[in-house]
C-alpha cells in the first residue's frame, strides 16, 4: 500500500459526507446504498465513523460529472478513467468525483458503483494506490470482482490502519450487555456442510443467519462471522423463527414465527409488536410463512409459503391481487421448499436445507448453487 | 490534486502517444518534453515504462509490449500511481 506524499489524514475520526448529485444510471436509493456500503468498508476496520450531510459543505463531497467539471482534471468519456478523488484536507480535498460517462450499475454488468466508490473513498481517507493486484486500492478496475465475497485485502487494512489504527471495540449494531455477547459456536457447526438456517436477513449492510436460539452475523469486511444469542440483542424475539427480512428504506427488520411478526430497528425492538401476519393481508388459511425477502428496488416484499408466494406492495402497504402464485413459475429452478431468503448485490439467495441457490432476477434463472454457509468463508 | 490534463487516448492517439499520456498522468513523466530517444535503455521513458510495469505487476521489458498495452487500455482510477 502507499499513502499520499506527506501522508495527509483526517484529524477527526467522525467525518461527514454529502452526495451532491446523482447519476441517471441508477435509482437514488441504489447510489445511497452503494456509498453507505463503501463507507462501511473502511468504517469496519478503523475508528472512523461517517455521518451524512444533505446540504452545505461536508468533509467528503461525492459527485457525478462528465468531461470538464471544474477541477482542471477533466474526465475522458466512456472507459479508461472511471473516477478520481483527493487526499484528506479542506475544500476539494477529500472529495470524490465519478465520471458520469461510465455506465454505473449495482451488479458487474457495467461499472459497479460500490467497488469504485470503496476505492475512491480510500483515497479520500488518505490511501494512495497499491501495487498488489488483489488490493482494493490497486489502480486498475476489476470487472470480474465477485461482489458476494468482496472483502478488503490485508494490504488495504494495513494501509488504512497505518493512518487511523484499528477499530474501537463497539460493534456496528450496539450489543445489549449480557454476560456472553459473543459466543464461540461449536467450531464444526459453523462450517458443517449440513448446516441449514431457520431464517436469514440483511441488516444495515451485514447479513444475519438465524438458527434455533442463535444467529451468525457476517460483515463483508471480516472473514469470520460473529455468533450470538438472539436474546442478547432482542430479548423478546422468539427462537427457531420462521422468516426475517429487512426493509432498508425503513431501516427495519421484520421477524416471523407462527402467525405473528415482530419489528426491530438496529437493536431496538419496535413497540406495538407482535402483530398477526394476517394484518399484512395473508389469508387466515396461512398459519405461518417459510421465508420472506423485500426487494428494495421494486419496493415489493415476497412471502413464501410451501410451493406458493404472495407479493406485498411496500408503497401501498397492501398485498397485491393475483396472488398466491407458484414459486417455480416466477423463480424457475427454485423448486424445493424455501427455508430462508435474502437479497444482495441484485441477486436473491434462496436457502433450502444445506443448499443455497443464487437467483438472478434479471435473467430469471439460478446462477449459482452454493452451500448454505458459503458466506462464512469456511 | 494532481495536474492530470486530458485523461486518455481518444480516437487516433497512437500507442506511443497513449503511452506518453499514461506515463505523464500516472507516473510523473515530465510533460510534453520529446521523450523518445531511440534504442537508449537509459532514456527516461524506458525507465518510466519499467516503473509502470513493476507497479502493475508486469514483466519489466521497458518496451511497449502487448500485455503492457492491454493494461493501459483497462478502466482505472484517475489518481496517479506514484506521487510527485
Amino acid at each position: 500500500f502507499s499513502t499520499f506524499p506527506g501522508s495527509p489524514k483526517w484529524k477527526e475520526n467522525h467525518l461527514t459526507y454529502r452526495i451532491v448529485n446523482y447519476t441517471p444510471d441508477l435509482p437514488k436509493e441504489s447510489v445511497d446504498s452503494a456509498i453507505e456500503k463503501a463507507l462501511k468498508v473502511w468504517e469496519e476496520v478503523t475508528p472512523l465513523k461517517f455521518s451524512r450531510r444533505w446540504e452545505g459543505e461536508a468533509d467528503i463531497m461525492i459527485s457525478f460529472a462528465a468531461g470538464e467539471h471544474g477541477d482542471f482534471i477533466p474526465f475522458d468519456g466512456p472507459g479508461l478513467v472511471l473516477a478520481h478523488a483527493y487526499a484528506p484536507g479542506l475544500g476539494i480535498n477529500g472529495d470524490a468525483h465519478f465520471d458520469d460517462d461510465e455506465q454505473w450499475t449495482e451488479d458487474t454488468t457495467g461499472t459497479n458503483l460500490f467497488l469504485v466508490a470503496a476505492h475512491e473513498l480510500g483515497h479520500s481517507l488518505g490511501l494512495f494506490h497499491s501495487a498488489k493486484p488483489e488490493a482494493l486500492m490497486y489502480p486498475v478496475y476489476k470487472f470480474s470482482a465477485d461482489l458476494a465475497r468482496f472483502r478488503l485485502s490485508q494490504d488495504d487494512v494495513d494501509g488504512i490502519q497505518s493512518l487511523y489504527g484499528p477499530p474501537t471495540a463497539s460493534p456496528a449494531v450496539p450489543v445489549v450487555p449480557t454476560k456472553a455477547n459473543s459466543l464461540e459456536p461449536e467450531s464444526s457447526l459453523t462450517c458443517s456442510p449440513a448446516l441449514s438456517f431457520d431464517a436469514v436477513s440483511t441488516l444495515r449492510g451485514e447479513f444475519l443467519f438465524f438458527k434455533d436460539r442463535y444467529f451468525w452475523r457476517q460483515s463483508l469486511r471480516t472473514p469470520e462471522p460473529g455468533f450470538y444469542l438472539i436474546s442478547s440483542f432482542w430479548p423478546s424475539l422468539p427462537s427457531s423463527m420462521d422468516a426475517a427480512y429487512e426493509v432498508t428504506n425503513r431501516d427495519t427488520v421484520f421477524i416471523f414465527k407462527g402467525d405473528q411478526f415482530w419489528a426491530v430497528r438496529g437493536h431496538e425492538e419496535q413497540a406495538g409488536y407482535p402483530k398477526s401476519i394476517h394484518t399484512l393481508g395473508l389469508p387466515t388459511t396461512v398459519g405461518k410463512i417459510d421465508a420472506a425477502v423485500s426487494d428494495k428496488e421494486k419496493k415489493k416484499t415476497y412471502f413464501f409459503v410451501e410451493d406458493q408466494y404472495w407479493r406485498f406492495d411496500e408503497k401501498k402497504q397492501s398485498m397485491e391481487p393475483g396472488f398466491p402464485r407458484k414459486i417455480a413459475a416466477d423463480f424457475p429452478g427454485v423448486d424445493s421448499k424455501v427455508d430462508a431468503v435474502f437479497e444482495a448485490f441484485g441477486f436473491f439467495y434462496f436457502f433450502s436445507g444445506s443448499s443455497q441457490l443464487e437467483f438472478d432476477p434479471n435473467a430469471k434463472k439460478v446462477s449459482h448453487v452454493l452451500k448454505s454457509n458459503s458466506w462464512f468463508n469456511c | 490534486s494532481y495536474p492530470l490534463h486530458g485523461g486518455s487516448a481518444r480516437g487516433g492517439d497512437t500507442d506511443m502517444e497513449l503511452l506518453q499520456k499514461y506515463l505523464e498522468n500516472y507516473y510523473g513523466l515530465a510533460r510534453g518534453v520529446k521523450q523518445f530517444v531511440k534504442n537508449k535503455d537509459s532514456s527516461p521513458i524506458v525507465k518510466k515504462i519499467q516503473e509502470m510495469q513493476k507497479f502493475l505487476g508486469l514483466e519489466m521489458t521497458g518496451k511497449l509490449d502487448s500485455s503492457t498495452m492491454d493494461v493501459m487500455l483497462k478502466p482505472r482510477c484517475g489518481v496517479p500511481d506514484v506521487g510527485a
